[in-house]
């Protein structure tokens, strides 16, 4: 039996938009730590891990460890008929093949439920060791979308450098280069729109901006962005998701041929 | 020219 109510139901519809167009289809586990998902996209370059603690639930009964795939675009579409300030439960139980998504309004006065059908997938599962990162940038996350958006207008690929002098976004493309550099910026009075360099060596690494847009569609979950970088590991992108958990992005860097 | 890395580079399978 499984049985998460959540409140603030647009959290979930914002986490599915963020995430549906990096994977198609992915398996929601969930236990009594909470609910959470980790899946790569086709071509297996970038990852998504997503972690919805179950504090963050108003209820939430997990009676046994269930693994739930789903394809994420008909939850999207289930959830899209969901208001952005109905309380959401999801409902299922124990190897049932179907989940039911119920939508309350917040005065009761409208109750809707919505079956989906399961599926089995076969995912990968894989093993993220803990790392000590050579920088770690936090930004506003509206910040680094409209860099992302803006480079990819000029260049495909993007080199993220990090020194004492700050952070820097590098693109070159067939008609000309770009470089945005973000300076470390503590507003007291106003932390989230801080720009705040942690920097144990430099580094530098060029990534593909498709991708980098691709999770900027979390933008909307959180007000900062926390990128980590080393040279020798993936770039992890994360977005806290207030008081529940967080959506974090893995992406392989490129290599100079 | 850059070459795409793959995350099985980095991450093994659990």
């Amino acid at each position: 039996m499984l049985e998460l109510r959540l409140v603030q139901g647009s959290l979930l519809k914002k986490v599915i938009e963020a995430i549906k167009d990096l994977v198609t289809d992915a398996n929601f586990d969930c236990s009594a730590t909470g609910l959470s998902l980790q899946a790569m996209d086709s071509s297996h370059v970038a990852l998504v891990a997503l972690l919805l603690r179950s504090e963050g639930f108003e209820h939430y009964r997990c009676d046994r460890n269930i693994s739930m795939g789903m394809n994420l675009n008909n939850m999207s579409k289930m959830l899209k008929c969901a208001g952005n300030d109905d309380i959401i439960t999801i409902k299922g139980d124990d190897g049932g093949d179907t989940i039911t998504f119920m939508f309350e309004s917040p005065n009761q006065d409208k109750i809707s439920d919505f079956e989906m059908k399961l599926m089995d997938i076969d995912s990968e599962h894989l093993g993220i060791p803990e790392a000590e990162y050579h920088a770690i940038v936090k930004m506003p996350s509206s910040e680094f979308s409209r860099i992302c958006k803006d480079l990819s207008s000029i260049g495909d690929t993007v080199v993220i450098s990090v020194t004492k002098e700050g952070v820097k976004f590098t693109t070159r493309g067939d008609i000309g280069t770009a470089n945005i550099v973000c300076r470390q910026n503590k507003t007291i009075d106003k932390p989230d729109e801080a720009t705040i360099i942690e920097m144990n060596e430099p580094v530098s690494l060029t990534f593909a901006l498709r991708y980098l847009n691709s999770f900027t569609k979390a933008t909307s979950l959180s007000e900062s962005v926390t990128i980590s970088l080393s040279s020798d590991l993936p770039v992890v992108i994360e977005y806290k998701i207030a008081d529940m958990g967080y959506i974090r992005f893995y992406l392989a860097p490129k290599i100079e041929d | 020219m850059y070459k795409q890395q793959k995350l099985s580079a980095f991450f093994g399978c659990k």
